[in-house]
């Protein structure tokens, strides 16, 4: 782990005072290293490592804690704060809270969207089901007419959770959101949860049809679901959703697997948008709230 | 970019490291290619910047390259390739396109839908068979997937279809129940087609970054995967995690996907990879 590896990196230095330049050149090649496994892109991992040096050379060597421990601490508080926590704090506990950017009047739309595969219709499901828990009243809509079985897929995801879903047997996805949003006001559904294709940020046509999408129904909450494990790509598709769209948050999925997830902080850094929450699971029970803490040191390994 | 006329100095070598890393390769092989690459110009191999891509790309290709490329047949009868890995990676949809494939080859092909567990996974499947004309078995709903994947064996064998496909629900690797779920199904049809599965194909995503390469160790821990599909390779994700699971694990790519289509599928060839992650 980057703990252990800075602890030998200090221990071959002899005793300081305070941090030298050359002491933390090399520790911070340790970092680099630690960030790029973890999947976290190269301009971020240069960047943080320049504000990373800024920080500690020049530290004084506090007396009871070790070098590498104080330099381990200076990266830490750093990938919390740029997680969107604050560093020092412990993470509330998970009491369900998940904040939502509630509509002033009318239901409240969220859109997800993103990559194939990345989780979104399983997200959409479990948004549902937390909301419906906390006495909401959610309407899913069924808004990918491209993948095979998709609009099965949520049907039969709704019907489970006793939540009704807005399918259509043919027409546009835009059209089909726009119907579903005025649907969920007549029948007093508070929040209206689109599920969309996955599409790639280079497809010209999908990304002017999600466009269309949020253009017709006017979101309150726009969240890129991403897969955790996404590797050094996910600042391109990222940044290109957030700039054709824009998006007002990140939901990280697949979190009960072991990738270190660096692709969140790529995201956070390049967009400046929240993760709201996280997928854990297969089931609609699994999803919770993001914890920045717990996301660093998972970073860091 | 690495343009013409560009003499070797540490500014060029840090573009290197920068298109490597940058293309999931890792910290790393790409520290150890840009080694090898650095020593190959000390030895005079690199002359110039302009030597510099196509030595990399031949490097690259060289070591990317399958030592076998073609499907692994099964001479007695039924070929069985078993499809997995973890969620959302592109399994069902690589199937129809290896479907497509094989029917363009006239083999006559089955597909067993041994996910029973995610929402509407045997309905996606039955339309893509449906619409490729191969023959289709599923289970009932929350079957057990090892019950199918029998059943699919005894018909595949019984008809003498030539291909019988085996899709499987995703799973992570951290799930210990699902792997064992996975070596079960490969006994399974092991023991009503003998050395079934003759092909286990990982089923990676092309954006994954380093965790695809534990992805692909721990699959082979519970199933004799034999290679891998590297999926969406139509986005900008360049997949360069595929180098260090061919020198860690020497496994081969197979096939690569390229979009959403049955027939946005091919066989992996070393050197169009290698070419596409130096643009
Ligand atoms: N283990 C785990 N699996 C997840 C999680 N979220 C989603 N999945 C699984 O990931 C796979 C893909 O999920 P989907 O909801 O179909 O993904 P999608 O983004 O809607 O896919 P497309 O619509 O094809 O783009 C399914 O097998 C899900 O069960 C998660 O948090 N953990
Ligand atoms: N652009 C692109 N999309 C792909 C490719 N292969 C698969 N997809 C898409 O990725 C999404 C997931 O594909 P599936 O075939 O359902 O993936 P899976 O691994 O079977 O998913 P689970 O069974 O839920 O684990 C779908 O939207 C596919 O259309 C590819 O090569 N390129
Ligand atoms: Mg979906
Ligand atoms: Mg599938």
């Amino acid at each position: 782990s980057l703990a252990q590896r800075l602890q030998s990196v200090f221990s071959r230095l002899g005793r300081r005072t305070a941090l030298t330049e050359s002491d933390v050149d090399e520790a911070l090649r340790e970092i680099r290293t630690a960030l790029l496994t973890a999947d976290v892109h190269l301009s971020v991992v240069k960047k943080l490592t320049a504000d990373i040096k800024a920080r500690a050379v020049g530290e004084k060597v506090i007396e009871s804690v070790r070098p590498d421990q104080q330099v381990a601490k200076i990266v830490y508080d750093e990938l919390v704060r740029l997680l969107g926590g604050q560093p020092g704090t412990i993470s509330p506990p998970n009491d369900g809270g998940i904040p939502i950017r509630w509509s002033a009047s009318g239901p409240t739309v969220i859109l997800m969207a993103g990559l194939q595969g990345s989780g979104k219709t399983t997200t959409c499901a479990k948004l549902a089901r937390y909301l419906k828990s906390k006495g909401h009243r959610p309407l899913l809509v069924a808004a990918d007419m491209q993948r095979p079985a998709a609009v099965e897929q949520l049907k039969v995801l709704g019907a489970s959770l006793e939540i009704p879903v807005h399918w259509e047997e043919s027409g546009r996805p835009p059209k089909i959101c726009e119907r579903a949003v005025a649907k969920a006001t007549a029948d007093g559904n508070d929040v209206v949860i689109l599920d969309t294709a996955g599409r790639l940020h280079v497809d010209r046509e999908l990304m002017d049809e999600v466009r269309d999408i949020a253009a017709r129904t006017k979101p309150h909450e726009v969240l890129l679901v991403l897969d955790s494990m996404t590797g050094q790509d996910a600042v391109n598709s990222a940044k290109v959703f957030d700039e054709s769209l824009p998006l007002t948050g990140v939901v990280l999925t697949k979190l009960d697997g072991d990738t270190r997830g660096g692709a969140a902080l790529s995201v956070l850094s390049v967009t400046g948008k929240p993760v709201r929450f996280v997928g854990t699971g297969e089931k609609t029970e699994a999803l919770e709230p993001f914890h920045p803490d717990r996301m660093a040191s998972r970073i860091l390994g | 970019a690495l343009v013409k006329g560009r003499k070797i100095d540490d500014a060029l070598w840090e573009e290197v490291e920068e298109i490597l890393l940058t293309s999931d390769v890792g910290p790393d092989a790409t520290t150890e290619l840009v080694a090898s690459a650095r020593l190959a110009a000390k030895n005079g191999e690199i002359l110039s910047g302009d030597d510099l891509v196509p030595w990399l790309r031949s490097a690259v290709a060289a070591r990317l390259r399958p030592d076998e490329a073609d499907i692994r047949w099964n001479a007695g009868g039924t070929t069985v390739i078993l499809i997995a890995g973890v969620n959302g990676s592109g399994k069902t949809t690589s199937i129809a396109k290896l479907c497509k494939f094989l029917r363009a080859r006239n083999k006559t092909v089955i597909v067993a839908a041994c996910d029973t567990f995610r929402a509407a996974a045997v309905d996606q499947l039955g339309i893509w068979a449906k619409r490729l004309d191969v023959g289709f078995v599923g289970g009932s709903n929350n079957a057990d997937p090892a019950a199918v994947a029998f059943d699919a064996a005894e018909s595949a064998a019984s008809k003498g279809v030539d291909v019988l496909i085996v899709d499987t629900a995703g799973r992570l690797h951290t799930q210990k129940n699902l792997m064992d779920e996975l070596s079960k199904i490969t006994r399974v049809l092991g023991k009503r087609i003998p050395g079934a599965p003759h092909e286990t194909l990982l089923v990676l995503d092309g954006t994954a970054g380093q965790n695809g390469l534990q992805q692909t160790r721990a699959f082979r821990e519970h199933a004799n995967v034999t290679g891998l599909i590297v999926s969406k390779l139509d986005g900008t994700a360049k997949g360069g995690v595929v180098l260090s699971i061919k020198d860690q694990l020497k496994l081969p790519v197979k096939f690569v996907g390229t979009g959403e289509s049955a027939d946005d599928f091919a066989p992996f060839y070393a050197d169009a990879f290698s070419s596409a992650l130096f643009g």
